[in-house]
């Protein structure tokens, strides 16, 4: 099952080597962009992981959601991995609009695997169609929530956001979707 | 089938991305690397990508086998990828020492998701073990080879070095399959 393997290299090959250091990236990033005018809350400190059930990822939240602006990138993490010396891993930072016009703080990203899945099933020669992607979406979800579920190094540093497709008529539903969970958060 | 899915993850989220951009890469490299001492080879244009039988993957080449050396890397490639604005994309370039003391240039680099295959395969929960690590190496590859050899933005821009875990106890195996892959470019 392909989206079995893309959770586990997912959390393998990055969730658990990045999350360590996200608290720490956060802090320096706030250090060094005081006074903008943003709100940060307890929420604002996870890794929002961004799961479309149809699997549709755009390269720049803000063109999801005009509620969403792009702020600038954590500080970069560099490690050596497989023969590529000092990769980089960073993460980029947004602000979603509420109504009151507040702009509120959050680090988020899809989860990129998604993009595999999504072009899988596009290409004939991959063995799946589009009927079996949103089944795949799902089981991507399960195993990644359960592997995180028992994962030390992630505990409390991630929060995944699956993101229904019958929402989306609403060109807002992802900064709400954001904004119902930094309200949680508090 | 694991294998199945991290062969496509690896050409359709990484290899069709990056193998574009590697001869341009490489052309602003020799221009600010001159007169190094080093050999340049038709073979040293294209990514090695090595791919040992066991997964046995070392973070650092030259940990594998010391007539390898790191010379540099390339220049980055910046590329907006599923909400992280400029997520980046680099190679690291080696010498490789011939048995007249001859330095070699190549690009290379372990297939990463062998990583995942490893570590899933210590992973009890992850859904298999030691055993059917090996046959799933060799999915990979082939699955890999079928993908490639379709690529039209990836052609005569890679070659895939599959190591046997037999010549294990040459501690140049590594090089050696090197400088036979650059004989053979030439
Ligand atoms: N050598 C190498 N250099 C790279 O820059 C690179 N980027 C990706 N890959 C490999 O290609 C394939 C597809 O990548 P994708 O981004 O869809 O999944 C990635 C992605 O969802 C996430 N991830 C890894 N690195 C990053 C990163 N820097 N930023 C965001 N997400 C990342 O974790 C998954 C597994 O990563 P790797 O296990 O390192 O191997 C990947 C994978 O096998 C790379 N391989």
């Amino acid at each position: 099952n392909v989206a079995h393997g893309l959770a586990w290299s997912f959390y393998l090959g990055y969730l658990r080597l990045v999350l360590p250091h996200l608290e720490a990236s956060i802090a320096k990033f706030r250090a060094t962009h005081r006074g903008e005018g943003h709100t940060w809350t307890c929420g604002s400190k996870k890794l929002l992981i961004l799961i479309p059930l149809n699997a549709n990822i755009s390269d720049k939240l803000e063109q999801q959601d005009d509620s969403i602006r792009f702020y600038d990138n954590l500080p970069n993490t560099e490690l050596n991995r497989a023969g590529v010396r000092g990769r980089v891993y960073k993460h980029s930072v947004y602000t979603a609009l509420d109504e009151h016009g507040t702009s509120h703080v959050f680090v988020g990203e899809y989860a990129t695997p998604l993009l595999t899945l999504y072009s899988m099933s596009q290409e004939s020669s991959a063995g799946f169609g589009e009927s079996e992607r949103k089944q795949q979406v799902l089981l991507f979800y399960r195993t990644l929530q359960d592997i995180l579920d028992q994962s030390l190094e992630c505990q409390n540093r991630y929060r995944l956001l699956l993101l229904d497709d019958e929402e989306e008529q609403d060109a807002h539903a992802l900064s709400k979707a954001v904004l119902r969970h930094l309200e949680q958060q508090e």
